[in-house]
Order: C-alpha cells, then sequence, then structure tokens
C-alpha cells in the first residue's frame, strides 16, 4: 500500500503584480504571506493558519476561492516529501 | 603518480594518515588509483576563495574543525526561519548528517584536530531544510540561498531508495534549479552535486530520482578502497564521476567531523562522495573562477578515468570517453582537474533540440522487446538549436503499465552507445506508470547527435501476471542537449562507434613506432641572455636590494626579471622574458654549466637532461619507461601500461604482447603459442607440454602428437597406425574398417554395420559375417530367418517376377533378396 500523501498549511502561490499585491491576496484571503519564494519572482509562500497543519486530504474551501482571484495564477497546497539522508 | 618521501605533506591533524583515500600513492595503500587531491595542493589549489554549502539537517559551526572555514552568509536554516543553521541535538544525534558532509569539504588543515578537509581553505556554510517537512517550497527556498555569493550547493539526499519510488523535484524546485544555472555565479551558473542514491540492495535504480536525473546536478557515485562496487550503490545512466567511500567491513573508512565537536569513521555511503566532489571542485574554481556550470561537467567528463574500479560494462563511447553504468566516466582526479581548468576555455553555449517525439501509443508484448526508432538531423535547420557534438540526452516518456517494476528501457545512440534508462526494480509493484518521466543518460557526452536513435522497452515479469494487462508507451520525446561546435579539439579526432573495453590491445610495430612520439616540439628561444646596456643612461640606480637570486652582476630592480644574472638558474628566453629560480618547475631541468632551466623532453616531467632517454618521471598522459628511462605514450612491444603506476612494465619473457599484468599474454613470441592467457612452449612432434614440470616430454610411441603420455592422449598417429577408440592400433579390430573421416586427417578405425565381421570401404559394405549369419549381397543375415527352397523352384519365382509376393519372399528369401 502507498503511503498516504500528507498535506499542510503551506501553500506555493503565483502571484502577479509584484509584492504588494501578494500581500493583498493573501490578506483578502485570510493567507500571511511569508514572501518570495528564494529567487522565484512572482512566486510566493502562503500559510493558512486555519488548515489542517498535516493532513492526509488536501484542503477544501478558502483556497478555492484564492483560485479564483484574478492575479492568482497558479497554486498547490504543500505535500511532505519523504526525503532520505544518504 | 605520487612518489612518497620526498613530496609528501604532512599535516599535524591526528587523522591525517588514516585518510587512505589521500594516500593511495603510497607503497602499502590498499587502494591502487589516486584521486591527486594532494597534488593538487602542490600546484597551490585548496579552495580559496570559494564558497561550499551544505544542503543537509544543519552544519555544526563552532566545530573546531569548521569553525576557520565556517561562513555565514552561505548559510541559512530554511526548517526555522533564521540564519543560524545549528543542528537541532537530540539524544540520538539524528542530526549529524550535514556536520559529517560539511568537514569533507572544508575541516581546517593542520589545527591539530580531526581531519583536512578536500578544500580545506574554502569558505563552508550549511542549509539546515531536512529537519522538518520538506516540501517543494523548502526545496526550492534551499537551493535559491545566495546563488551570487554561494558556489557550489552539495546535497547528500533524495527521494526514498526503498527501490519503488520514482520522485523528484517539484515545479518550484526545478525553478530554482534553472535560475540558478542561469543566474548563479553571476551568470556562470550555480553548481550543484547531489548523491547518487543509495538503493543497492534493494534494487533502486537511480533514474527514478529526479535530482540525480537532472541535467543541472553533478551526479556522483561512489567505489570502495579495493575499487569494488559498494553494497549500497545503485546503477544508473545519469552518473557522472565517482570517489572513494566506505565499503565492506575490512575496508577503509571515512572520517570526517562529527556532532558535539567529535570526530567520527561512521560517515558511509554516497553522501561521502558529493561532498568530495564538491571539494574538488572548490579546488577547480579556485584554479579558474570563469568556469561555467557546464565546463565544470565538461571537466569532470575529461579528467575521471576508469582507473581500476571494477564493472562489468565499461565501454568507449563513439566520442572515445570511457563510461560506465556504475561509475559514470570513472574516478575523479583531483590535480586533473585544476591542471585542465587553469587552461580552460569556455565550452559553447549550450543548445536544447527536441529530436524526436512520438506519441503514438504502442502496446509492449509481455517478455518481448518494444523497439522504435527515430531518424534526426538533431535540429541541423535551426541555427540557435542545432545539436552537433552531445552532452546530456534525456528521453521523456509517457507508460501505463500494471507493474512498473518490470520494465527495462535502453536507449541506443547513433554511435551505437546503450545507456541502461531504466532497470527492473522487484519490489516496485506499482501501477502508477510513468507520465511524462524524464530520463537523462551521459553516455553519450561528446559524440554526434545526428543519425537513428532506438528507444528498447523491454517488459520481463518478475511474478506471474494477468497476461491481458499489458502496458503500453504512450508517447516518448528524445530531447539533446549540445552544442554545434566541438567544445575543444579532441572531440573531433574520436568519433568513432562505441566498443566495450577490449582485454587485448592491437599489435604494435616494435619499439621505435610507439617509443617516440611524432608530434612537433615547440622550439624554445635559446638565445642567450645579455642583459641591457646600461651606457648612456647615468642615472640608473644600482644601490637598491635586488632579488635574493640574482648573482654578482647586480639588478635593474627588486623583482626576479630585473637580475643581470642568477644565482642558481634563470628560466625563460629573450621573447618570453626570463627570470631568475631556485629550483626549476617541472618540465625543465637545470643545467648547471649554462646556469639556465632547460627543457626535458617532451613528456617528461622531471629530468636530468634533455633527451627523451633523461626522463625521471613522466606527465600526465604518459608511461614511464624504466629500462630506457623515457616517456612514452603506448609501451612497445614486450611492456604493458601500469594504470596505477604509470609505469610500462616487463611482460612475461614467453609474452610479444599483454595487457594488466605480466602473466596476461595476448601474443606470444615465435616458438611459443596462447593457451589459456599464458604462452606456453611449441613442443616438437612426438613430444607435448608438461605444465607441471614447465618442459615438453615424450608422446607415447604410438602417438604422433599428444596431450600427455598415455596411449589414450593421441592427437594424431605415427604413420599407418589409425585411432581406435582414443588409441593408435596398427589395424582395426574385428567389426571395424579402415575409414578416413572428411575433414580430419587422422585415419580412423569405424565401425562395419551389425553383425558384420569385416567391411570395406564403408561400413554397410560387408565382406564377411559373423557366425550365425549370412551374406547375403553386402548385409549379413540371420541364418535361420532367410532361407530358400529348392533351388530350381526360386530360380522360377525370381524370373516370373513373382519376388514381389509375399508368399514367394518368404519361400525363396535368398534369392529373392539377392535379386533385389
Amino acid at each position: 500500500l502507498r503511503s498516504p500523501t500528507v498535506y499542510t498549511n503551506h501553500w506555493a502561490v503565483e502571484v502577479l503584480g509584484g509584492p504588494a499585491e501578494a500581500d493583498r491576496v493573501a490578506s483578502a484571503h485570510g493567507y500571511l504571506n511569508l514572501g518570495q519564494i528564494g529567487n522565484l519572482e512572482n512566486y510566493y509562500h502562503f500559510y493558512h493558519s486555519k488548515t489542517f497543519k498535516r493532513s492526509t486530504f488536501s484542503s477544501r474551501g478558502t483556497h478555492t476561492f484564492l483560485r479564483m482571484d484574478p492575479k492568482v495564477k497558479w497554486l498547490q497546497q504543500q505535500e511532505v516529501k519523504r526525503r532520505v539522508k544518504r | 603518480h605520487v612518489r612518497s618521501d620526498a613530496h609528501s605533506i604532512y599535516f599535524n591533524d591526528p587523522i591525517w594518515s588514516n585518510m587512505w583515500y589521500m594516500h593511495c600513492g603510497d607503497k602499502h595503500s590498499r587502494c591502487r588509483s589516486e584521486m591527486n587531491v594532494p597534488a593538487a595542493w602542490k600546484r597551490g589549489y585548496t579552495g580559496k576563495n570559494v564558497v561550499v554549502t551544505i544542503l543537509d539537517d544543519g552544519i555544526e559551526r563552532n566545530h573546531p574543525d569548521l569553525a576557520a572555514n565556517y561562513d555565514a552568509y552561505a548559510s541559512y536554516d530554511v526548517n526555522g526561519n533564521d540564519y543560524d543553521p545549528s543542528p537541532r541535538y537530540d539524544a540520538s544525534n539524528e542530526n549529524k548528517h550535514g556536520t559529517r558532509c560539511a568537514g569533507e569539504v572544508a575541516a581546517s588543515a593542520n589545527n591539530s584536530y580531526c581531519i583536512v578537509g578536500i578544500a580545506y581553505n574554502a569558505k563552508i556554510g550549511g542549509i539546515r531544510m531536512l529537519d522538518g517537512d520538506v516540501t517543494d517550497v523548502v526545496e526550492a527556498k534551499s537551493l535559491g540561498i545566495r546563488p551570487n555569493y554561494i558556489d557550489i550547493y552539495s546535497a547528500s539526499w533524495g527521494p526514498d531508495d526503498d527501490g519503488k519510488t520514482v520522485d523528484g523535484p517539484g515545479r518550484l524546485a526545478k525553478q530554482a534549479f534553472e535560475y540558478g544555472i542561469k543566474k548563479g555565479r553571476q551568470g556562470l551558473g550555480s553548481i550543484f552535486v547531489w548523491a547518487s542514491g543509495n538503493g543497492g540492495r534493494e534494487g533502486d535504480y537511480c533514474s527514478c530520482d529526479g535530482y540525480t536525473n537532472s541535467i543541472y546536478t553533478i551526479s556522483v557515485s561512489s567505489t570502495t578502497e579495493n575499487g569494488y562496487k559498494p553494497w549500497y550503490l545503485e546503477e544508473c545512466a545519469s552518473t557522472l564521476a565517482t570517489t572513494y567511500s566506505s565499503g565492506a567491513f575490512y575496508e577503509g573508512k571515512i572520517v570526517t567531523t562529527d556532532l558535539r565537536q567529535r570526530c567520527t569513521d561512521g560517515h558511509t555511503g554516497t553522501s561521502v562522495s558529493a561532498p568530495m566532489v564538491a571539494g574538488i571542485i572548490a579546488l577547480a574554481l579556485e584554479a579558474n573562477n570563469q568556469l561555467t556550470w557546464r565546463d565544470v561537467q565538461h571537466l569532470l567528463v575529461k579528467t575521471s578515468r576508469p582507473a581500476h574500479l571494477k564493472a562489468s560494462d565499461w565501454k568507449v563511447n563513439g566520442a572515445g570517453h570511457k563510461v560506465s553504468h556504475l561509475y559514470g566516466f570513472g574516478l575523479v582526479d583531483a590535480e586533473g582537474i585544476v591542471v585542465e581548468a587553469k587552461k580552460w576555455k569556455a565550452v559553447p553555449s549550450q543548445h536544447m533540440c527536441v529530436a524526436a517525439s512520438d506519441k503514438r501509443p504502442r502496446i509492449i508484448p509481455i517478455e518481448q522487446t518494444l523497439r522504435t526508432t527515430a531518424l534526426t538531423n538533431a535540429c541541423a535547420d535551426h541555427f540557435d538549436q542545432r545539436v552537433v557534438f552531445l552532452e546530456h540526452v534525456v528521453v521523456r516518456i509517457s507508460i501505463s503499465h500494471p507493474r512498473r517494476g518490470d520494465l527495462q528501457i535502453h536507449l541506443i545512440s547513433p554511435s551505437g552507445t546503450k545507456s541502461q534508462l531504466l532497470a527492473r526494480r522487484l519490489l516496485d509493484h506499482s501501477n502508477d506508470g510513468f507520465t511524462n518521466w524524464e530520463f537523462m543518460t551521459v553516455h553519450c557526452w561528446g559524440e554526434k547527435a545526428e543519425g537513428e536513435w532506438t528507444l528498447e522497452v523491454h517488459d520481463i515479469p518478475s511474478q506471474v501476471r494477468n497476461p491481458e494487462k499489458q502496458g503500453k508507451l504512450k508517447e516518448w520525446s528524445l530531447i539533446l542537449y549540445g552544442t554545434a561546435e566541438h567544445p575543444y579539439n579532441t572531440f573531433s579526432s574520436h568519433q568513432s562507434r562505441s566498443r566495450m573495453l577490449e582485454i587485448s590491445t592491437p599489435e604494435l610495430e616494435p619499439s621505435k613506432a610507439a617509443l617516440f612520439h611524432k608530434q612537433v616540439e615547440a622550439t624554445e628561444d635559446e638565445e642567450d641572455y645579455s642583459a641591457p646596456s646600461i651606457q648612456g643612461s647615468p642615472n640608473i640606480l644600482q644601490t637598491s636590494v635586488c632579488h635574493p637570486e640574482c648573482g654578482d652582476k647586480g639588478c635593474d630592480g627588486p623583482k626576479a626579471d630585473q637580475c643581470l644574472n642568477c644565482i642558481h638558474y634563470s628560466l625563460g628566453s629573450i621573447k618570453t622574458g626570463r627570470k631568475c629560480v631556485n629550483i626549476c618547475p617541472l618540465g625543465y631541468f637545470g643545467d648547471s654549466i649554462s646556469k639556465r632551466c632547460r627543457r626535458c623532453s617532451r613528456g617528461c616531467e622531471t629530468c636530468i637532461g634533455r633527451s627523451q632517454n633523461q626522463c625521471l618521471s613522466c606527465r600526465r598522459g604518459f608511461y614511464y619507461h624504466q629500462e630506457l628511462n623515457t616517456c612514452v605514450t603506448l609501451c612497445p612491444a614486450g611492456f604493458y601500461e601500469d594504470e596505477s603506476q604509470k609505469y610500462c612494465f616487463k611482460c612475461h619473457p614467453n609474452c610479444k604482447k599483454c595487457v594488466d599484468e605480466p602473466e596476461k599474454c595476448t601474443i606470444c613470441k615465435e616458438g611459443f603459442s596462447l593457451a589459456g592467457g599464458s604462452c606456453i612452449l611449441d613442443c616438437a612432434p612426438g613430444t607435448y607440454f608438461n605444465s607441471e614440470l614447465i618442459k615438453c616430454e615424450k608422446c607415447h610411441s604410438t602417438c604422433q602428437t599428444c596431450v600427455g603420455p598415455g596411449k589414450e592422449e593421441c592427437i594424431y598417429c605415427v604413420n599407418n597406425f589409425k585411432i581406435h577408440e582414443k588409441k593408435c592400433v596398427p589395424g582395426c579390430n574385428e567389426g571395424f574398417y579402415f575409414a578416413k573421416v572428411p575433414g580430419f586427417l587422422q585415419k580412423v578405425c569405424a565401425r562395419c554395420e551389425e553383425n558384420c565381421l569385416h567391411c570395406e570401404g564403408s561400413s554397410k559394405n560387408c565382406v564377411k559375417c559373423k557366425a550365425g549369419f549370412m551374406l547375403v549381397g553386402n548385409t549379413c543375415i540371420a541364418n535361420d530367418t532367410c532361407s530358400n527352397a529348392a533351388e530350381m523352384f526360386c530360380e522360377m519365382v525370381k524370373s516370373n517376377n513373382l519376388c514381389e509376393r509375399k508368399l514367394f519372399t518368404q519361400l525363396c528369401c535368398r534369392t529373392c533378396l539377392l535379386a533385389g
């Protein structure tokens, strides 16, 4: 049996319009914008305190509205990846 | 070849002498080939001004062996979102991994503590990112920390090596890789080094790991002290190079810095190898900080070599590179890399060509091979996509299959190089198949891209499967990466068919042709140095302090190239400029009469004169011929090339040519014959070679030639004797006749037909039967089975053609048989 995917309350969101627009989008939908993801322009790290921290179900609800925001080009709820030290 | 004693390096770090992988050149070392790290240090490269970071579970920044080189600016804590990458301490010390990796790269030298890192003057940082939920965001952030400051990112982790996982970087991490190679290091490209999978025991295959399978990462594997495959090693076509690491319990261990300021010999696996390569690349970047991310990969391809690493699939690809699925292009050579890096010219820009795309779905028949080909001109029509000389080759595949682990995939290049993109994985029972999974191979590096490519998909069930559920190749694409011009000249001279490495070498012309290389040597300007006249220049002061190497004639200034004569030697020419030196550099010898450094013969690294037979040691790529004191690219007849010491050693006296060892003959001298890899004496007729007594002994008297002394060991008989039941006999026994067998010179006794006592010419031509049988025609028939009635009656039967009737055949058996 495959291990179930574990979802977190962290999201990667592609927002057009710069950091200010990302802040607006985040607060409008109840997220906290933790900033640009590394050097990836337009990609931001959102955090939602109301989502289950670690869940085997992907989150429903608020993110649907986030996805519909015209400035949001793409979003993805973050899954925990199994990584082993070699 | 590292010569001990005179040139060995000493450090006061207590574990320095136990770092066996740094001392392979020593007499009692078990590892036969060097990574040549100390040799790179001797050339002055120790990683100064190069920044390396370890992506892992943190780094103990106050470890005594790391503190001096720790760089906070190359560090970050992604898990804790702060700037301190110190590991989280617990009872199990589970977060020791990053500290162990870091020590290999840049542990301080000569601080009387633990070990010496490969780039012991490099700056070392750590990015703590494994001690928490690892998500795509975490990976992308980690891979993008200060790309214009950090030169090298080393990662010794990856997806599960359980033999059933297929996973890789997500969308964000992939973009981070692309950003890094495009923009990092001010546009030269970040260097990502990755440890290949540790799932050897689970039958894992590292093409199912998207990190090692990426063209942006340098995938590194490991070998043990004795050059064997470690138990944990996975093979795949994306591995680029190899270093030493841990092996069996009786083989050398790797010592490095450990958590809580300790030192450990428990660091194992491919986790050892990635930091080693990161350290070696740091040395190369010190030699040439303008190397791009692709230059570094080219350097590794060019300088790594098989050495004595044991693999059954070593092959020479169409560009002349030796490569295997276990070790990539082989053992890294730190000295080779820094030497090449120093003079390296950047390779031409990378072109990418989607050479083929096939969306036709095809059923993969069970226990058979689905073979599909694509003929491509490698985008010759598009000047900005055209690929002539290959680097990476990627095959993007979508396959549906009821049990993914039964699949095996190969790719064959136009030059015939066969890359195993996927091997069967017995533990992978998944029915997910592959969806746009990209398999990458480096085995075609340097080959021409144009031509026919073949994709083979084999379905070999490991267990009973429903035969109605077959796999389907949904679509596949061939993506070629490379350059339109050749990256450096040596490519153009090596385009040939890929071949497995041969044991025997081609026959050489004796002595001279192989001995003396025919390339034109650069002539050295040999005009005598004469100081410029100072007449008419009364204001030149000669009262300042001259360089210590200046002789009694003084100088024009303080530097070594301003001396008017030298105490020891002068180096250079009027054209290139002269300077005074204490010792002549490598490639030169000191002429004490003229007090000049003169060039050694081509191929010599050190010498006592200019002649070809005055060499003391050889440059890279040459072998030292002790008897003639020369440096040759190929050893002459009667000698073989010893790869570990780079010497020409003598073959066994009976061998004309041998390989690898004196006793492994491939061609024998006259009077000897090859038997089982050895040359044995050709014995005279009537004798055989006794391998125990090592001399020719007499055959049995009836044998002309034989394989032993017994009468049953004849091969040919003496005159008029024939072979009968392995013995030579003067005449054939009853029931046998003297026969000539086609294709066989020796006459033999062959058996006559059943019941025949004597026959002639053939077994069916019987002339005398055994007792109780009568001869009818040429056949022997039992007396009581064939009788005749009255002679006259039977003659009438015969003349009236009544023998066809069974009744008359029985009454007149003999007469009818004779009538046919």
